[in-house]
């Protein structure tokens, strides 16, 4: 059996909030390690993979692996009873039917209890190969979120290209151009507003603004974002979350012109 | 227009 406590909801809220533009149902799949899930958006050019490892959970009990098949909308109408702050259990038997929620408020004086009905998800599992990246550029997650948004009122796409000048972010539409480039720069007192830049060599790459934007809605989970970019190579956007949990979205560029 | 990949051109099926 799967019983996994987190000590906050809003954990999970902010997972299900990040990943149901891209996806609407999926297979949660736990083990002895966490709970992860790996679903691509319908058209195929984006994929989400998250692992919440067992550390993030207290306690984390699971015998055996279990696919919880879950309707992210479903499972967003049944969070949304939960507060931010509630504790948050998981529970499901070995072969299950449903997923239990359990929120309990932080006096322990108001327990909440769903059943969540699962469904079975025939689900292909893409392989995703370790990647030495070319580039990689760390910055607030919410200056990102800014780039893409300004940036999608010009265009659908934008090409991010890292040299050792730093890295740009550009896109050109019917109004016109734009362009923001980015510097190292580092913040000792604060550094959850680090740029940071490293390259092996220069890359430059398109990408749809669409699933840039989709990637964003991650942004409350984590200060700080990494992008990793090789060329002729997926884009990976990574959310890191305490006790080496992640959020990744990866995308498939764009070619040609 | 540049032209959308597609996810699956880069990573296989496991």
């Amino acid at each position: 059996m799967l019983e996994a406590r987190l000590e906050q909801a809003a954990l999970l809220k902010k997972v299900v909030d990040a990943i149901k533009e891209l996806v609407q149902e999926c297979n949660f799949d736990c083990n002895d390690s966490g709970i992860g899930l790996q679903a691509m958006d319908n058209s195929h050019v984006a994929l989400v993979s998250m692992f919440l490892k067992s550390e993030s959970f207290s306690p984390f009990r699971c015998d055996r692996n279990i696919a919880l098949g879950i309707n992210l909308n479903a499972l967003q109408k049944v969070l949304r009873a939960a507060q931010n702050e509630d504790i948050l259990t998981l529970k499901a038997e070995d072969a299950p039917d449903v997923v239990n929620l359990v929120f309990e408020n932080a006096t322990a004086d108001r327990i909440s209890e769903y059943d969540l009905k699962l469904m079975d998800i025939d689900q292909e599992h893409l392989g995703i190969p370790d990647t030495d990246y070319a580039a990689q550029i760390s910055m607030p997650s919410s200056e990102f979120q800014r780039i893409t948004r300004d940036l999608s009122a010009i265009s659908e796409s934008v090409t991010i290209e890292c040299n050792k000048e730093g890295v740009s972010f550009a896109c050109e539409g019917d109004i016109g151009k734009g362009n923001i480039k980015l510097r190292q720069y580092t913040n000792v007192d604060k550094p959850a507003e680090n740029v940071e830049v490293n390259m092996t060599e220069p890359v430059a790459l398109t990408f749809a603004l669409k699933y840039l934007g989709n990637f964003c809605k991650a942004s409350g989970l984590s200060e700080q974002v990494r992008l990793c970019l090789s060329n002729e190579v997926p884009l990976m956007v990574e959310y890191a979350l305490a006790n080496n949990s992640y959020i990744r979205f990866y995308l498939a560029p764009k070619i040609g012109d | 227009t540049p032209i959308q990949n597609d996810l699956s051109e880069f990573f296989v099926m496991v």
